[in-house]
């Protein structure tokens, strides 16, 4: 059961977007998915429509139990699980007090594998667990990149998004090479791509010559659904099934099972 | 002279686009701007055509030196300055090395203060100051609140980026309250404007509740060469000045500069 992290420090480029309808699409097609809302924005939490508000408990309080105690793993995330959110889909939210954990995990020991140490408790329940990743290259995505066997790696086709690949994956070399033998990145997927746009054209081939069959085959196109599903607290993949956006993603989830 | 930060720590939002064009469009218009790119992938660097690899020290060399002798300031900042990239405008570049900045911060004393120090060395030399910030609200940017007189705030017209915003005033309340008395959001702009499409109109209009007459009136358009000019090294507001969002932005400035 991979553990799969979703992750790019350039912001906005269809993380969380990826992470949500890739979870649902996963589930919807028989999986046992659990996906891990790691981004003080909670915008996976809340695209989900997750009240956070009535969260009784958040990745947050999962960090702030393993500092005091690591034999809290299991019953902490248990505490923070909310269970069938969508058929075969459980979540751990996140809220803003999650932004309070860097400054929790950097007195502890051991501070880069929390999150993996958490996962362990629970893996075996699930056939997928996916990680939405904040913006940035902290202390909350060094534990994603220590806990994830794999990364997916959405790449807006812009220039700045190219811009900052050389950064992620020195990160993910340094996890490599020090605390996750493992991991590697699995699959590249090209979102708000737009055909017409000769900049596209230009990134998306660059990215291919880099990752070469990495890269997804599949092309997620801009789609205003995808931006209006979380609005409403739905993956557009069962909101707007009609979609372009989630018949690029429903191609994606075939490709992920069929790896 | 104001010091603005261009701050929201939702990704992809169009703060380096905006600070970028902004200040070429400032300096265009006979003002002395210095813009200091405060975001560890260097984005505002690149898109003015800096390169990176030849740039002689940075944001981080000036942390650096600050942390071991608070003296330096105005050295330091002058090392690290570039000089009339463009008519009347100068640059404090960022490269990946900036990602270390945080841990050196974390030990000092005075940790949230390091940028508003070394600014106070070179204000008097400009009209404005505008400040470039990474997609989070660490300790970069909390130096950025800290440094700022106002605020300008990207808003994109999307479900998720409306989220956020509790997150960053909350911040700045604190900043406020703690270590900068005179911190105020300035202007919010509303980026990636579509007016055909009906989230961007009603995310437009929360926004416009929430912030009153901060909200600026120029919208900025998704535009095409806004987003092809980083590959050239050169704001849109000189390579395509007859384009839309070249357009929007020399409204912004004018909007700016009749403050
Ligand atoms: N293919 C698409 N077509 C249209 N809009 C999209 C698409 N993918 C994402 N979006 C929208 O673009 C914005 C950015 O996407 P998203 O929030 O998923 O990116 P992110 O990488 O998670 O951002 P952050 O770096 O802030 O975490 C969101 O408002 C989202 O709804
Ligand atoms: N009005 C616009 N129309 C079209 N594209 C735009 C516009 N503004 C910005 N872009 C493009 O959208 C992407 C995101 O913009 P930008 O990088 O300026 O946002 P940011 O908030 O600085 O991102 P980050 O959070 O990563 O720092 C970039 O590729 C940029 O070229
Ligand atoms: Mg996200
Ligand atoms: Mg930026």
């Amino acid at each position: 059961m991979p553990v799969w992290g979703v992750v790019n420090q350039k912001g906005g480029v269809g993380k969380t977007t990826t992470a949500v309808n890739l979870a649902a699409g996963l589930a919807n097609s028989g999986q046992r998915v659990l996906l891990v809302d790691s981004d003080p924005q909670g915008n996976a939490t809340t695209g989900l429509g997750i009240q956070k508000r009535s969260v009784a408990a958040t990745l947050f309080d999962v960090y702030a139990d393993l500092a005091d105690d690591p034999d809290l793993a299991e019953t902490s995330l248990d505490k923070a699980l909310i269970r069938e959110v969508a058929p075969g889909l459980d979540v751990v939210p996140a809220t803003l007090d999650l932004a309070g954990a860097e400054p929790v995990l950097l007195g502890a020991v051991g501070k880069e594998t929390f999150l993996r140490e958490a996962l362990a408790a629970v893996r075996h329940q699930y056939d997928w667990i996916l990680i939405d990743a904040p913006p940035s290259l902290g202390l909350l995505t060094v534990n994603i990149l220590a806990a994830s066997d794999g990364l997916l790696v959405p790449m807006q086709c812009e220039f700045y998004a190219l811009e900052g690949l050389s950064q992620l994956l020195k990160t993910v070399d340094i996890v490599r090479k020090r605390i996750n033998p493992d991991l590697r990145v699995e699959k590249v997927i090209l979102t708000m791509y737009d055909s017409r746009n000769r900049l596209t054209q230009q990134v998306a081939d660059e990215v291919s010559e880099y990752f070469q069959d990495k890269v997804s085959t599949v092309r997620i196109p801009r789609n205003v659904r995808l931006s209006e599903a979380p609005g409403h607290g739905e993956p557009a993949m069962s909101l707007f099934p009609d979609s372009k956006g989630a018949a690029a993603y429903r191609e994606l989830v075939q490709e992920v099972l069929a790896r």
